[in-house]
């Protein structure tokens, strides 16, 4: 039982669980008997935890209660299959859909940004070519890309940040900085691009993602000498590799 | 740490509203 404690307090599991409503059920309890049958539970199971669509499908089960190194990429492998789902059946179509409401749009833009659909990263660029989009739709738009922090959605997110609508940039800006912290590969070669607006972009948005500590002001890019402005962008990139050192090891296997 | 309800209808209801996969933990 200990064991079990322990793994359902590893933070792997936990992230990995995230979007699992969790439950627990006595095997020998007479009420779920026609539940246990239907799932294929036999009546000498022992510990296990069982992965299962809304609709009572079997997503896959896991006896690795006590070992959280093999739990939680089970946990993630049966999200995963799930939302590919979910994705194929019910988000695709609304995408598409020339009648949807703002409201519908929005609440499928928050479902892909909950359940970190990245197939869906293409789908919601396509949202923000849409001509006359409404602010509120751009808004849920540019967070579904920011917490996506796919490679394309990281791209738009940067581009945009560094573009000539204040409000718009400003918008995009707000929700990079919210992006998970793999998203801060993507920035990184930006540091060095040759447009002032995308450099600074991407250096507003590693700092918060990988939360930097003291970082430099607008003002220090227009005016730091050429030595200083280098040695802060060694600083910055070596704390957002170890950052990301940390995430790509402990979080990004069960997105 | 993951808490544990022992609710499996009212889990039921939650994951349809709310279109969440559900993790029932069995205990042997």
């Amino acid at each position: 039982v200990q064991g079990r404690q322990l793994a359902f307090s590893d933070r792997r599991v936990i992230y990995a669980a995230r979007n699992f409503v969790p439950v627990a059920a006595q095997r020998g309890d007479s009420r779920y008997s026609g539940l246990f049958q239907q799932l294929g539970i036999g009546p000498h199971a022992g510990y296990r935890g069982v992965f299962i669509t809304p609709d009572g499908a079997k997503l896959g089960e896991s006896a690795a209660l006590e070992d959280p190194a093999r739990l939680a990429p089970e946990i993630a492998m049966a999200f995963r299959s799930y939302r590919a789902q979910f994705y194929k059946d019910e988000l695709k179509a609304k995408f598409g859909d020339p009648n949807a409401t703002v409201q519908e749009t929005r609440d499928v833009l928050r479902k892909v940004a909950q359940m970190v659909v990245e197939q869906a990263d293409g789908d919601v660029l396509a949202i923000l070519d849409r001509p006359g989009l409404p602010t509120e739709l751009r808004v849920a738009a540019y967070q579904a890309l920011a917490d996506l922090g796919t490679s394309a959605a990281v791209e738009r997110l940067v581009e945009d940040a560094a573009g000539p609508d204040a409000a718009t940039a400003r918008l995009a800006g707000q929700a990079l900085a919210s992006a998970p912290v793999g998203a801060a590969e993507f920035l990184l070669d930006r540091l060095d691009d040759d447009n002032a607006a995308i450099r600074l972009a991407a250096y507003r948005a590693i700092t918060r993602i990988c939360e930097v500590p003291q970082p430099k002001s607008d003002n220090f890019w227009t005016n730091a000498k050429e030595k200083r402005a280098a040695e802060e962008l060694r600083r910055v990139r070596g704390l957002a590799e170890q950052c990301m050192t940390v995430w790509k090891r402990d979080y990004a296997p069960y997105r | 740490g993951i808490a544990w309800p022992r609710n499996v209808e009212q889990a039921i209801a939650e994951a349809k509203k709310t279109q969440r996969p559900i993790l029932l933990l069995v205990e042997g």
